[in-house]
């Protein structure tokens, strides 16, 4: 009982280039008021509150942390976007704050 | 979720994966396979979503394949929380520098298995040789079980959101058993990546949640297949 299954978009990251510069061309591939609002519908639906309060707390202290290199990615991404940063960081804890 | 690693008759290791997520539909529309480019050439493929980061699917091609899975919950304090983001990896993000930085299927099992992680989880390691395939299950600190496939019988693993080795509730055993079943009666002589990927179509295995469902082996990176899934 499937309608026909989809190809994904095959994008590229080149990983030579600066973090907060390489998924810009991915995102170019998309409609970016779509794409803005689906990601703020998945922090609005699968983030817990409390997570949501705690992330806005702890971004400050990201700078020199472990996550150092993909906090990077994520601020070009959010620039590109026009997001908050705590957004961004929120969509890329959706999956770990489901299980927290 | 279910992640499969299965090996044919002539020792192939073929490795599969359904990504399930409630709320899943707007995340269909901005699945992307992803391929990472250093130095001009592909250094590893990932399946995600645009602007989330990590990986939960990926290959590093000609050395090893890796999905994760959700393990149980933790109760956590926020204060606890905080510390443990300065020292532990979100598991996505750990599987993608996994990805970036291992020599190889070894190298890939004993960095995924000793990384503090912030949750509990379950890493599915697939290599290029016959019997390298791994489900390790973690807890935040620990692996606490490694479940291997084995000519002893075991040329199939298909691991879901519970421990191997307990019996799971109802409604993920179902994934478990139908899986089981059709592996045992294709045979190993008759495995590659179609028959994979008709496997994780079958009912309950493929559900409402399924976001995609992405089918790969090591020894042939260009093999890597991922599908949009959309229930009608």
């Amino acid at each position: 009982t499937e309608s026909p299954d989809m190809i994904p978009p095959r994008v590229t990251v080149n990983l030579d280039e600066a973090p907060e510069e390489r998924w810009l061309p991915s995102l170019q591939r998309f409609d970016q008021d779509t794409l803005r609002a689906i990601l703020r519908n998945v922090i609005q639906h699968r983030i817990p509150e409390w997570f949501n309060v705690f992330m806005k707390e702890f971004v400050d202290h990201l700078q020199g942390s472990l996550l150092e290199p993909f906090v990077r990615e994520i601020r070009g991404i959010c620039n590109a976007l026009n997001l908050s940063f705590v957004d961004g960081m929120l969509i890329n804890m959706i999956y770990e704050s489901s299980m927290l | 979720c279910t992640s499969i690693l299965v090996q044919d008759a002539n020792g192939h290791i073929y490795h599969g994966r359904n990504l399930d997520f409630v709320s899943g539909t707007g995340l269909r529309n901005i699945t992307v396979d992803v391929q990472f480019i250093k130095n001009g050439q592909i250094a590893y493929t990932g399946t995600t979503f645009i602007g989330y980061v990590g990986l939960w699917t990926g290959q590093s091609p000609y050395k090893f394949t890796v999905t994760g899975n959700q393990r149980q919950k933790d109760q956590w304090q926020k204060n606890a929380t905080e510390t443990l983001f300065k020292t532990h990896y979100p598991p996505g993000w750990f599987i993608r520098k996994t990805l970036e930085e291992a020599k190889d299927y070894k190298d890939a099992v004993r960095r995924l298995s000793n990384q503090p992680l912030i949750t509990n989880v379950y890493c599915i390691v697939g290599g290029i040789n016959a019997w390298e395939g791994v489900v390790i299950s973690r807890n935040r600190t620990d692996p606490v079980d490694f479940w291997l496939l084995n000519p002893k019988g075991e040329w199939f693993l298909v691991q879901i959101n519970c421990d191997h080795w307990v019996k799971c509730p109802r409604t993920t055993e179902f994934r478990k058993i139908p899986a089981s079943k059709a592996f045992n009666e294709a045979g190993p002589e008759n495995i590659n990546l179609y028959k994979l990927y008709e496997i994780l179509s079958l009912c309950p295995i493929l559900s409402d949640i399924t976001v995609y469902t992405t089918v790969m082996s090591a020894a042939n990176p260009d093999e890597y297949m991922t599908r949009v899934r959309t229930p009608s």
